[in-house]
């Protein structure tokens, strides 16, 4: 699976998620990738974000959309919204990351899986790659 | 004042740090630089979030070493079954698209999906016959094909027979 989440020069949010599922994947099994507030959300009044993982603990949680909810009603910032909903996945037994970025430009990873890809670009000039 | 931001990943891969080998490390980390990049001339140039994220993952859905797009895993029967989402967080608009098999960037379908139909999720062969009806780019799904996801597949089915599976349930569907 892969993902983007970007806030614009005009504050608008956006994220986007492709992916090929999991090998040997069955009966037309699909994963939270492509549902909405699962594997993928945006709200200019929440967050933007894209996750990777155990797809079917991604959907019953509905890991996008309650971060973007923790953030608008809760207040939250980016890093604990995505810990915490990280945690309830972990909790589960689910595992895998989500990106997330907010309002006003902060961004956050969080996972609990090995080999997670990431990268974070920014006005401010940071630009860099990492492999957990 | 330019105040921009983009996060990308490239999925959480059976790879973690300490198992790649230096090679494999450069080629995964070019390819996140290469989709960073896309990303970012779109976003420095006062281009739209909803352009910078289709950007970059298409370069990570071209890049067969990530499991998107090309290079992607393989179903039990050994197809390659992509599925893609995005989001306008301007006003929740969204698309999805599951099961595709021709349509070379499913990210760039899910768009079309977003922006010229009123529907949020499309599936399978009618999902390919609205992306190619759109002009999107089509390929054979021999294009999505990489003899390490193919191996992957053969070993993970080698695993159930043994006994030695990798996920006891098979909780794939």
């Amino acid at each position: 699976t892969v993902g983007a989440a970007a806030k614009d020069m005009h504050g608008n949010l956006a994220a986007a998620t492709s992916t090929g599922g999991l090998t040997g994947k069955r009966w037309g099994r699909v994963g939270d990738s492509p549902v909405i507030g699962a594997g993928t959300y945006a709200d200019n009044r929440g967050c933007a974000v894209s996750a990777t993982g155990s797809g079917e603990f991604y959907i019953r949680i509905g890991v996008a959309h309650e971060i973007c909810a923790r953030m608008r009603f809760g207040k939250e910032d980016a890093q604990t919204a995505t810990d915490a909903v990280q945690d309830e996945v972990k909790a589960l037994g689910g595992a895998g990351g989500v990106i997330a970025v907010a309002p006003d430009g902060t961004s956050a990873f969080s996972f609990n899986t090995p080999g997670m890809y990431r990268g974070r670009a920014t006005s401010g000039g940071d630009f860099a790659v990492h492999i957990y | 004042m330019q105040n921009w931001t983009l996060v990308i990943h490239g999925g959480a891969g059976a790879m973690a740090r300490g198992t790649m080998t230096p090679e494999r490390d450069a080629a995964q980390r070019a390819g996140l630089a290469a989709a960073l990049e896309a990303g970012k001339a779109v976003l420095a140039s006062g281009g739209a979030a909803l352009d910078a994220v289709e950007a970059a993952v298409k370069v990570l859905e071209d890049n067969p070493g990530f499991n998107a797009g090309r290079g992607a895993v393989f179903t039990y029967e050994g197809v390659n079954e992509l599925d893609a989402a995005i989001m306008d967080g301007r006003n929740r608009a969204a698309g999805a698209v599951t099961g595709l098999t021709r349509t070379r960037n499913p990210i760039s379908a899910a768009r079309a999906v977003m922006e010229k139909s009123p529907h949020v999720m499309l599936q399978a062969p009618g999902a390919d016959r609205f992306a190619r009806e759109r002009g999107l780019d089509q390929v054979d799904p021999s294009y999505f094909r990489t003899e390490e996801r193919w191996q992957q597949l053969q070993t993970m089915k080698e695993n159930t027979k043994t006994g030695a599976v990798f996920d006891a349930d098979m909780k794939y569907g």
